[in-house]
């Protein structure tokens, strides 16, 4: 099963 | 409308060259990001740099009650707490009603805050609507910028299409791009007799890249950002392998711009 990332996990300034 | 499908409260940052929101949504896994530039209002005055914190839902509630011929004139004065919505009626068919959103601070145990409706088919030929401005903490961050390996440039009809076609089939979209093919496969389908990969090639599809890529997006979201095809007719896909896609629409005076976290693994 594929794990959803959070958006935040890429653009930590968020 | 487009915003309201992906995020419930945002703040509009208002300045003298433009209106921007950038907002993630309830479940942080996508990111939109909208600019409007002053250019493309009839007029556009802002004395003062302010944050305008709406109830999207409800500001979409506001809309639907303008008709294409209308002019809609925004206003929030100094300190107000309330975001007031004109609409000029043009069409002598116009009927004219007088609605009138109110609620006062926003009580945490109450998902939607309160709001009264008052109707009247006799006021003259124009609408009010007041919609409170909540008090959130303004985005204060710059636009993430990301360099990207692929771009792949593509009538926006025809990405609306696609991505809803595939979101009756699965939840899940694996999108490769390599030199000459854009593969947009659907994962995790419902029904194992339509399981075969669709390969969606449609005219007027630029590709631009410096590296394969491939990447598996939740096709919900994907529906979601096609809701704003109706205002570009091409739409960019940006991707790099392991960071967010970026769905971009731009029109003439600003942008949408949404951003999806990938799913990573198998």
């Amino acid at each position: 099963e594929a794990s959803q990332i959070e958006i935040g996990d890429y653009f930590p300034v968020l | 409308k487009s915003c309201s499908i992906l995020v419930t409260d945002a703040n509009f940052e208002c300045n003298e060259e433009n209106i921007m929101l950038q907002a993630m949504d309830n479940s942080h896994i996508a990111l939109v990001s909208v600019e409007i530039g002053a250019p493309g209002f009839t007029s556009y005055r802002c004395d003062r740099t302010m944050p305008l914190g709406v109830d999207l839902t409800s500001l979409t509630k506001v809309l639907r009650c303008a008709k294409d011929e209308n002019i809609c004139t925004l206003k929030a004065a100094d300190e107000a707490d309330v975001l007031n919505l004109v609409y000029d009626a043009k069409s002598a068919f116009f009927s004219p009603f007088f609605f009138a959103f109110m609620w006062h601070g926003r009580d945490a145990s109450s998902p939607f805050p309160p709001f009264f409706l008052l109707c009247s088919a006799l006021l003259p030929l124009f609408i009010h609507l007041n919609i409170s401005l909540s008090s959130q903490t303004p985005i204060t961050s710059s636009w993430p910028e990301t360099k990207y390996d692929t771009r792949v440039t593509l009538p926006s009809a025809e990405f609306t299409r696609i991505v809803r076609d595939l979101s009756q089939l699965g939840e899940h979209v694996r999108i490769e791009v390599s030199k000459e093919v854009v593969r947009i496969s659907k994962l995790k389908a419902k029904s194992s007799a339509e399981d075969e990969d669709n390969d969606s090639i449609p005219t007027g599809v630029v590709i631009e890249m410096n590296q394969h890529v491939s990447l598996t997006f939740s096709l919900k979201y994907l529906v979601n950002f096609s809701k704003s095809g109706s205002l570009s007719g091409e739409v960019q896909l940006l991707m790099s392998n392991d960071v967010p896609l970026l769905v971009a629409y731009d029109f003439t005076q600003g942008y949408i711009r949404c951003y999806l976290a990938p799913k990573i693994g198998d």
